[in-house]
């Protein structure tokens, strides 16, 4: 564990209790990716498999449940709860055009042909675009609430976060994992239209709009 | 390179 490998995870969950804590408070789920949040949940359920076979630490336990389990109280909260609010219409993304691909990349590239490694394979690469029907979404509806915002400043700053613990690992430890940094990159990279925004309006109190 | 105690990373 690095610095910013520690920071990347608490930027990670920072973004997860910032999305529960605008649906809980405002009881409305407007402005979110119902599509991408389904996404991530099957992002953690494939990653996090290796929760009933392998026990690395303590820490890493406790933080694959916090994933797993807040998934799915955000899918609660958007697809139950607060159903209502939800903006069907807009969140219109074909969520089959990301995952076939992603599990079609898993099968054809990856470290080893066992079905934990593909599945954790899969999650990989979803997660790297896992963001794009919420990205859609913002774009369809021109703008966010400034707590999506932050939600998604700090849920792209996470794998930012972790190319940095990538390169401290590269030159520290000698490990890599050219898989999980390649993704991590492209998922880096599909924020960073956002990041700039989140810069020059959000932080500067305006409304995150964007350009007609 | 695959860890064979699994990936520690999240």
């Amino acid at each position: 564990m690095n610095i910013f490998r520690l920071a990347g995870d608490l930027s990670h969950l920072l973004a997860i209790i910032l999305l529960l804590i605008k649906i809980w408070k405002t009881r409305s789920c407007a402005g979110i990716s119902g599509k991408s949040q389904i996404l991530f949940a099957v992002v953690y359920v494939s990653r996090y498999l290796d929760l009933v076979t392998t026990f690395i630490s303590l820490y890493n336990t406790l933080m694959k449940l916090v994933f797993i389990t807040s998934s799915f109280a955000t899918l609660y909260l958007m697809y139950v709860k607060f159903k209502a609010t939800y903006d069907h219409n807009h969140d219109s993304f074909r969520i089959e055009f990301l995952l076939l691909p992603c599990f079609v990349l898993a099968l054809l590239i990856n470290a080893s042909f066992t079905p934990l490694e593909v599945l954790w394979t899969f999650s990989i690469y979803l997660e790297a675009v896992a963001i794009l029907p919420q990205l859609f979404l913002v774009s369809k509806t021109g703008e966010a609430e400034s707590i999506t915002s932050h939600y998604l400043f700090a849920l792209g700053s996470y794998r930012a976060l972790y190319l940095l613990n990538w390169i401290y690992r590269y030159y520290a430890e000698g490990h890599y994992d050219l898989i999980a940094i390649f993704a991590g990159a492209i998922q880096t990279i599909l924020y960073c239209d956002f990041f700039y925004l989140y810069i020059t309006k959000v932080l500067k109190g305006k409304k995150l709009q964007l350009p007609a | 390179e695959v860890e064979e105690e699994g990936h520690d990373e999240l």
